[in-house]
């Protein structure tokens, strides 16, 4: 199993669709300060079924949407979907690639969806605990946060190796 | 529940010895199973760290570039026990001086059979553990684009010459 | 203490809108003073900064490197107005992509005559801004010794080479 | 006014005397990680008076103190002169050069002097709080704290601007 494609539209700076598509091994993202890049981070820890607004340094869940810039109106809808390559069975889904995604529009509800059919948010977490996805991601370390990963208190990293067991 | 967990945990502690013996060459470490605090609640993980030459120390007094690579050792040891099906890092290598981020990239190198990497970073060092490279850039309208690698170091490159001249 | 306040900030104030402008082109950034919240307590002071292209947002929507620059920004805009005697700054450029390491050094060759800059860091980059170069390692018995730059970077290349013949 | 010297003994991983000559201009310092860089920058911060062990990185006042390696005993005292010049007469004092030395020894006590000669720790504060250098120490960024000189609160960048007052 691995991420297979990433798209995200109307999500933080990304007004337009923009998709991204992944092999397995090492993928590598460069780019200028502020063009995006932990945008993207952000997006996949937001389509997994985050719900504190600071965890995808924003104050309000509002914040996701595309506000705006000088070129482009602000968005009304955020979208982000992951693709996941199934091909080995990880996912008990009977696809070879698995499909989870999540909108929110301006009057604040999140729509989440796997394999494009409506579900609820619990439905997105189980699915990816079953895979070491837990509610933690302690596969996803944002920026400046790889000394918080180990720097935590011992409870913290018990929880890290149960949520990884 | 105890039993899985003890199992994982005997092979995350096999593991981070092994990874801290890689990223401090000479140096020891080992995580700990602490004595619970009480009666419903387990016992908390504590970690301890010798760099070479160095007296163990408690993690605080670590450098910063020490503390990261104690990280990466941790996170490192669950790729190798039980692995996710991806992770993404971003700029985790940015307090580690060259010769460090080139043991990273060593590792990265080692591993990525075992699972998917998807890092960000500034480092030309780091993208040379780079499978497939991708480039973000700010374009005119300020919106966020993805574009190949090839154009985001024209660009830098661009925005590089204009400064010097500028 | 207000009268000189006031004509403290108004300079600063001139100098973060200038800085900014240097450190991003076609952006914008000022300091406001906000109402005193109450008889006894003076206002504070508020920052707002507009990118190119982008609209004006609060600091923490910026990127990790969009808010180092800020800040380095704010710090230069207090060199300009009431520079202290030293300055002593701990990897300040770890977030930010070459270009941006390019307007930093730039602006520490620019302002070398109004104080002493003292800069820690691990890219080469940096090291170009520099009048004097000093190199810190760890002695084989585990003590800090300084050396001569040239010292310490043939550690560093020695240590790369044993890596990756290691 | 710029500082001139640098001598630090027995203070965190510097077991020996260690001695660094500064000019005025940009003076640049690398080195591996974890060889001794910011202690340096700490050593500074603590000749200067600060009293809180998180500030220099410790958890108490006696964690400066050379702790001992492989290859060395502990230090049984912490020693920093910094040797400023004068020239410009920036200092009210009568010499061409001024010095200002912190020492502890196991026992606790923080010892002061200016030019050798012993002080209370008030003395160094308003020596050096009379060029700027006040308590905040606005002039030393440590490792990973460049956002933090502008994130905090809107009082305390008005404390940061009165004190360059
Ligand atoms: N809802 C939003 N609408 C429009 N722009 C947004 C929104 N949220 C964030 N941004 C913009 O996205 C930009 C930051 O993107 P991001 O943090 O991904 O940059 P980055 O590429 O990681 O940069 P760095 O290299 O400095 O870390 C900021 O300039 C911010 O203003
Ligand atoms: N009291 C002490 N006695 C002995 N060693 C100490 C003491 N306090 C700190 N150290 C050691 O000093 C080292 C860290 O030094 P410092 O933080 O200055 O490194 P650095 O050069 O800044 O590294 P980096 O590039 O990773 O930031 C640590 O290895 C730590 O164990
Ligand atoms: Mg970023
Ligand atoms: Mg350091």
């Amino acid at each position: 199993m691995h991420l297979k494609r990433l798209r995200v539209r109307g999500f933080k700076s990304f007004p337009r669709a923009t998709e991204l598509v992944f092999e397995p091994g090492v993928a590598v993202i460069i780019g200028p300060n502020g063009s995006g890049k932990s945008n993207l981070a952000d997006a996949v820890v937001w389509a997994l079924g985050e719900q504190s607004p600071s965890t995808v340094r924003g104050s309000s869940m509002q914040d996701v949407i595309f506000a705006g810039s000088d070129g482009r109106r602000a968005s009304a809808v955020a979208e982000v979907e992951l693709v996941f390559d199934n091909a080995d069975g990880a996912l008990p889904l009977p696809t070879d690639e698995v499909s989870v995604m999540r909108r929110v529009g301006r009057d604040g509800g999140s729509h989440y969806s796997i394999n494009r059919s409506t579900c609820r948010l619990t439905d997105v977490v189980e699915l990816m605990a079953g895979v070491g996805l837990g509610r933690e991601l302690h596969s996803i370390i944002g920026q400046g946060r790889v000394e918080a990963f180990l720097a935590g208190r011992p409870e913290d990293r018990r929880n890290q190796i149960e949520e990884a067991a | 529940i105890d039993a899985e967990f003890a199992e994982t945990f005997a092979a995350v502690q096999e593991q981070f010895s092994h990874m801290v013996e890689v990223l401090f060459p000479g140096g020891r470490g080992r995580l700990l199973l602490q004595e619970p605090a009480s009666e419903d609640e387990p016992g908390g993980v504590s970690v301890e760290v010798k760099p070479a030459r160095k007296l163990g120390k408690k993690l605080q007094l670590l450098s910063g570039g020490e503390r990261a690579l104690v990280a990466i050792a941790f996170l490192m040891a669950l790729v190798l026990s039980r692995p996710c099906p991806f992770y993404i890092l971003d700029e985790i290598e940015a307090a580690l001086d060259d010769v460090n981020i080139g043991r990273l990239v060593q590792l990265l190198r080692d591993y990525r059979e075992r699972t998917q990497f998807i890092i960000i970073t500034h480092q030309k060092r780091t993208m040379e553990a780079a499978d497939v490279l991708y480039g973000v850039t700010m374009g005119p309208d300020g919106g966020s684009a993805v574009v190949s690698a090839r154009m985001a170091e024209e660009e830098i490159e661009r925005e590089e010459r204009s400064r010097t001249k500028g």
